[in-house]
C-alpha cells in the first residue's frame, strides 16, 4: 500500500503535454482561481463563517485545483476538475466523506461465505 | 456474459442518494439489497440508510474495535450482518435520512421492506465479478477514492492508484468500450453508483476501467440475496 497522502507521493509518468488536459481547468490551474472559487461557491451554495475561514478555504481550493490538474495528467481518460469537495483538504475529505472503517488494509473476512464460481462462457 | 450490462436499464437501481458528511458504508449495503429485493419481488424500493446509521453497531470480528459507528463509517459486510440479524431494512420513506447520528434507533420490525437471505464475498476474478453482477444484481464494492475527489466524468483509469480501500460504492454494470484517447484504444469499464448526489461525477455515477484491479475495485466485492417479505 501507499502512504496516506499517496497522490502527492506517487511517481509521475511523463505524458504528452497536450494529452488529457481538463476541459475545466486552464494550463495554469491558479490562473483565474478566484473566478473559479466564486463560481464554485455559487454552484454549491458554499458560505463561510468569517473572512479567515474564507481565506483558508480559498487556499485549499487552490491546492485542489493543482491536485485536479495532477489527477488529470495521471488519469487522462477521465475529466478532473472542480467538484463539491474542492474546498476540503485531503484529510477532511477522508474524514467526512469516506466511510469505510478500518485502520489496516481491508481484507475479505475469513469467515464469510464465498460465492460459488459461476460459468462465464457460452 | 453480455458485452455490456447495466442494471439501471433493468430497473434495479434507485435514485442517487446524497449522504452529505455522514457515510456509514450503508449506501452500498442498501443499494445491493435494493437490487436483490427487486430481483426477488419485482419491486424496486428505496431502503433506509438511516436505520443503519442509527442502529447498526456490528463489529468486525477480525479487527478489535472496528465497529460500525453512525456517521463515522463502517464495513459493508458488517452492515449486511446487522441487516441479517435485525431481520431486514425499512423503507427510506418510513425511516428517512437525516444525515446525522445523534438520533436513537427507531427501527420498527413490523415495517421491514426487504430482508437478507444470505450474503457472500466474490472472488477477485473480474469475470466472476461480472457474472455475479448479472446473476445476482448490483454488488457492494470497496474502492480507493483518491481520484474521486476531483472526478467530473469519463472513464477513470489512473496510471497508478493505491489499493488501500477507503470508500464503499455500488457496482451496477459494465461497458465494453470506454474512450481512452491517450492509450489509443477502447477500454472496458465498470459502472459505479456513488452516494454524493447527482451533481457529482456523471449524474452521480463513476466509471472506472476494468482489467487490473484499479484502485482496489476488485478487492472486496459482496453479493447479497434477498428474501421476499410482505411490507405494510
Amino acid at each position: 500500500s501507499l502512504p496516506e497522502n499517496s497522490d502527492d507521493a506517487l511517481i509521475r509518468q511523463v505524458v504528452d503535454a497536450d494529452a488529457g488536459v481538463s476541459e475545466t481547468l486552464s494550463d495554469d490551474p491558479l490562473l483565474g482561481a478566484e473566478h473559479h472559487f466564486t463560481l464554485f461557491k455559487k454552484k454549491y451554495g458554499k458560505s463561510y463563517a468569517n473572512q479567515e475561514e474564507h481565506n483558508f478555504r480559498f487556499k485549499v481550493f487552490q491546492k485542489n485545483l493543482k491536485r485536479a490538474r495532477r489527477h488529470q495528467r495521471m488519469d487522462p481518460s477521465a475529466i478532473h476538475g472542480v467538484t463539491q469537495f474542492s474546498d476540503l483538504t485531503r484529510s477532511e475529505f477522508k474524514r467526512t466523506v469516506l466511510g469505510l472503517r478500518g485502520s489496516r488494509r481491508l481484507r475479505l473476512p475469513t469467515d464469510a461465505n464465498t460465492a460459488p464460481i459461476l460459468p462465464t462462457e457460452g | 456474459l453480455p458485452e455490456d450490462f447495466d442494471w439501471r436499464d433493468h430497473g434495479a437501481v434507485t435514485e442517487v442518494k446524497n449522504q452529505g458528511s455522514c457515510d456509514h458504508a450503508g449506501v452500498q449495503c442498501t443499494g445491493a439489497l435494493e437490487g436483490a429485493n427487486y430481483l426477488a419481488t419485482g419491486n424496486l424500493v428505496s431502503l433506509s440508510e438511516q436505520q443503519l446509521v442509527d442502529c447498526d453497531h456490528e463489529c468486525d470480528p477480525e479487527e478489535a474495535g472496528a465497529c460500525d459507528s453512525g456517521c463515522n463509517g463502517g464495513l459493508m459486510n458488517s452492515a449486511f450482518e446487522y441487516t441479517l440479524k435485525a431481520g431486514g431494512l425499512m423503507k427510506e420513506k418510513d425511516y428517512p435520512y437525516t444525515g446525522t447520528d445523534r438520533g436513537t434507533c427507531k427501527f420498527d420490525k413490523s415495517k421491514i421492506a426487504a430482508s437478507v437471505s444470505n450474503f457472500s464475498v466474490v472472488s477477485l476474478d473480474e469475470d466472476q465479478i461480472a457474472a455475479n453482477l448479472v446473476k445476482n444484481g448490483p454488488l457492494a464494492v470497496a474502492i480507493n477514492a483518491v481520484f474521486m475527489q476531483t472526478y467530473v466524468g469519463g472513464v477513470s483509469c489512473p496510471y497508478i492508484c493505491s489499493k488501500r480501500l477507503d470508500h464503499g460504492v455500488l457496482l451496477v454494470g459494465y461497458g465494453s468500450a470506454g474512450y481512452a484517447p491517450v492509450r489509443m484504444k477502447e477500454k472496458p469499464y465498470w459502472i459505479i453508483k456513488n452516494s454524493w448526489g447527482e451533481s457529482w461525477g456523471e449524474s452521480g455515477f463513476y466509471k472506472i476501467c476494468r482489467g487490473r484491479n484499479i484502485c482496489g475495485v476488485d478487492s472486496m466485492v459482496s453479493t447479497v440475496a434477498a428474501v421476499q417479505t410482505t411490507s405494510q
